[in-house]
């Protein structure tokens, strides 16, 4: 079973 | 004043049509050097970043940089009205609270105009900035949209593994298992059938199949996708528009 990463976890929040 | 026209209906139309499914609205950022979005889906897990070059436009003016905030819903019922080979010019002014939207049939003496609500849309961005990239992918995207349709019956992720002279895309899922292979090919009298694939590292990513569902739905939008693959990374899906591009950023899965 594989985890769902969100984008959030390799971009900053400008 | 926002003023943009368009040779054909039919770019704006699938533009909207690629974008609409992953978010329901977003704003357009309008400068003197044209039009971009960066958008996120709900679940933050797939982002979209459109740059729709001045040059794309027959005629283009942005006096003033503005924000129009639009449904994408909406604006897809709209322009769905006119004719895929109408010239299609959007226009705003500054501070406006709608977008006009008018078609003119280039055969008949017909022009229908239209205007659209804008949003307050309060959206904050990622910096996404420049990525390295360890392997890079060109392939006819309705090449990629079948191999994302055909490994989506077999599950939920779609992992992508990429080697100096193969990518590999395998499906492991309760039914059964699926794997296709490409492989770099030079065609010289069909060059958007070509494929080419450079690596400096190699890759072996995983990413959700319903994400790459609505990422394939850009495929009318060009002959080609380029896949730019980094270890641990986002991946990138680039189609490119006769001057910019729509690009999607998309979170890997990771084992647990």
């Amino acid at each position: 079973k594989k985890k769902q990463t969100t984008l959030g976890e390799f971009f900053p929040t400008e | 004043m926002l003023e943009g026209k368009f040779e054909e209906a039919s770019l704006l139309k699938k533009i909207v049509e690629a974008m609409k499914d992953c978010v329901s609205s977003c704003n357009f950022n309008c400068t003197e050097n044209g039009i971009s979005v960066q958008a996120v889906d709900n679940s933050r897990v797939l982002l979209i970043s459109l740059l729709i070059e001045k040059d794309t436009f027959e005629e283009y003016r942005c006096d003033r940089n503005i924000t129009l905030g639009v449904g994408l819903g909406s604006l897809s019922k709209i322009i769905g009205n006119g004719a895929n080979s109408d010239y299609l010019t959007i226009s705003a002014d500054d501070d406006a609270d709608k977008l006009n939207i008018i078609f003119e049939d280039k055969v008949k003496d017909k022009i229908s105009e239209y205007n659209l609500k804008l949003l307050d849309i309060d959206a904050d961005l990622l910096d996404v900035g420049p990525m390295d990239t360890d392997a890079t992918i060109t392939l006819p995207s309705a090449d990629f949209a079948k191999i994302c349709k055909d490994m989506k019956v077999l599950s939920e992720s779609l992992q992508i593994i990429v080697t100096k002279d193969s990518a590999l895309f395998q499906s492991v899922g309760d039914i059964g298992t699926g794997n296709i292979v490409i492989r770099p090919k030079t065609d010289i009298d069909h060059p958007e059938e070509s494929v080419t694939i450079s690596l400096d590292k190699p890759i072996d990513l995983s990413f959700g199949s319903k994400y790459l569902s609505d990422i394939i739905k850009a495929t009318s939008l060009s002959q080609k996708v380029t896949i730019k693959l980094t270890d641990q990374s986002p991946g990138v899906f680039e189609y490119k528009l006769p001057s910019g591009y729509l690009r999607f950023y998309l979170a890997p899965k990771f084992d647990e």
